[in-house]
Order: C-alpha cells, then sequence, then structure tokens
C-alpha cells in the first residue's frame, strides 16, 4: 500500500500544503 | 452522561468540518438563493464564457500545464481542486477520534474508498436542479452547459445531479453533514469506530430534525447509492484515460482510483 499511495501517505503523516500537491 | 460524550464528539467533528470546509451547506444556500447582494457568482454558459470565468478560479497549487486551450486549462483546474479538496478531507479524518491511532495501511485504505464518496456527499449542497456552484463559490456552472459537452464528458456530472437533488431533500444541516462524513470515512474495514460515530449521528438527526421520520435511515440509505455514483466515476475516468490521449490524470487523483473498483 505504501508504495502504491505514497502522496496519500504523505498526506496523513504531514500537513502537505497545496502547493507540494 | 452516553448522551453527552455522542454530543461532544458531534461538537468536536462541527468545529472540524467548519475548519477545514470553509463553504459551508449554509453559505452555498445563501450564494444559490441569491442572498449575497452584489457578490452573485460568475457563470458559466457555455464554452464563450470559460475564459471570461478564468479570473475567478484561483486555485492554488494550479497544474502548470503548458496549453492555450481553455477547455483543457479548466479541466487541469477542476483536477486541482479536486487535489486540494482531498488534502482537506484528510484533514478533516485526522481530527475525526482514533483515527490516527488506526494503522497507516488502515488509515490510506479508508481514505482511499471514501474520499470520493465524501466529495460527491460535500458537492451536493453547491448544487441545485439548474446547475453548481465551483470555486469556493466564485462560479455557478449550469448543468445545460455540462449536458452540452461532448461525449464522454457530458455524462459525467449528470449522475450527481440526480443524486443531490435528491439527497438535499433531506435538508441536513452543516451539523449533520460533519458527523454523517466521518460515518463514510469510517465505515470501510474497521468495525468498532464508525458505531459511536453513526450511534452520535442518529441523535444528532432525532435532535435537529424531530418531525422527519427515518431520517437516519434514510441518510444510510444514500451510502448504497454514493457507491454506485463512485464506481461509475471511477469507470469514467478509467474510460478517460484509455480513449482521451492527451489528458494528464492529477497524480493523486491517480493513486486513489488505481484498482479502487
Amino acid at each position: 500500500l505504501k508504495e502504491k499511495h505514497k502522496i496519500l501517505h504523505r498526506l496523513l503523516q504531514n500537513s502537505t500544503s497545496p502547493v507540494e500537491l | 452522561p452516553e448522551a453527552a460524550d455522542l454530543r461532544s464528539l458531534a461538537k468536536l467533528l462541527l468545529e472540524s468540518y467548519l475548519k477545514y470546509f470553509p463553504l459551508t451547506k449554509a453559505k452555498a444556500r445563501a450564494i444559490l438563493s441569491g442572498k449575497t447582494g452584489d457578490n452573485a457568482p460568475f457563470v458559466y454558459h457555455d464554452m464563450k464564457s470559460l475564459p471570461e470565468g478564468e479570473r475567478f478560479i484561483n486555485c492554488v497549487g494550479l497544474v502548470q500545464e503548458p496549453t492555450d486551450e481553455v477547455q483543457l486549462r479548466f479541466f487541469y483546474s477542476c483536477q486541482s481542486r479536486s487535489a486540494e479538496a482531498v488534502r482537506e478531507v484528510t484533514e478533516f479524518a485526522k481530527s475525526i477520534p482514533g483515527f490516527v491511532g488506526l494503522d497507516l495501511n488502515d488509515q490510506v485504505t479508508l481514505l482511499k474508498y471514501g474520499v470520493i464518496e465524501v466529495l460527491i456527499i460535500m458537492w451536493a449542497p453547491l448544487m441545485n436542479k439548474d446547475g453548481t456552484l465551483i470555486s469556493y463559490g466564485q462560479i455557478f456552472m449550469t448543468r445545460e452547459f455540462l449536458k452540452s459537452l461532448r461525449k464522454p464528458f457530458c455524462d459525467m456530472m449528470e449522475p450527481k445531479f440526480e443524486f443531490s437533488v435528491k439527497f438535499n431533500t433531506l435538508e441536513l444541516y452543516d451539523s449533520d453533514m460533519a458527523l454523517f462524513l466521518a460515518v463514510i470515512i469510517l465505515s470501510g474495514a474497521i468495525e468498532e469506530l464508525p458505531e459511536t460515530v453513526s450511534t452520535s449521528l442518529e441523535l444528532q438527526l432525532k435532535l435537529n430534525h424531530p418531525d422527519s421520520l427515518q431520517l437516519f435511515a434514510k441518510v444510510l440509505q444514500k451510502m448504497t447509492d454514493l457507491r454506485q455514483i463512485v464506481t461509475d466515476h471511477v469507470h469514467l475516468i478509467q474510460l478517460l484515460k484509455k480513449t482521451e490521449v492527451d489528458m494528464c490524470l492529477h497524480p493523486l487523483l491517480q493513486e486513489i482510483m488505481r484498482d479502487l473498483y
């Protein structure tokens, strides 16, 4: 799951800013 | 005491909902009913109005695709807004008591399966039978315009309109919506967590809508309809990927939709 959902993982672990998205 | 706990859960989720979703149902309905005075939304009703309205699209993190085609630019800004909305839903999910304590893989699974359902439910208050608000309520896009697009784009929004018009007849408040969104997010594979939130929703609906019989059952029934809409939506996007060779899908949306249904 982690390999296939890197962005979702990042969103869950940090408060990723809209620009980083 | 148990009811007091459920009420405090409802309060906490409403606060979180208001923090992450600034265009509330109450605000959207005010805009749609023309109660915002001079701040009426710009109306998209045909292709010519697309470039005129671009100044209202202040999407942060807009995908910078090198294209002069206004429809494509609009399509990419829709995708950027969707990705941003996924980020907002993720932050809301993290505020649900117990969510961040779950295994990270379970959190991913719940979000993957719940986030499009949540986005469609959140879109419902922005719609009426004639069209939908977009771009944080600054633009109103007519249903007829969306129906006039070439296939298969014209088929994309019509099922959401049909669902939303019916869903809106339930007349839920923002406080009900906050709990319902939490129920949707938690109703994946985890057995015990949703019970508290769904009991809180049941209590809240009884308090907020004493004359609306069986409202809790009607709201839960919408989850079945939602699943079908999401399945059809994902299949349509997968079809687009095959037929529209120039189309780029946002990597976050690709992640969510890959192997979804």
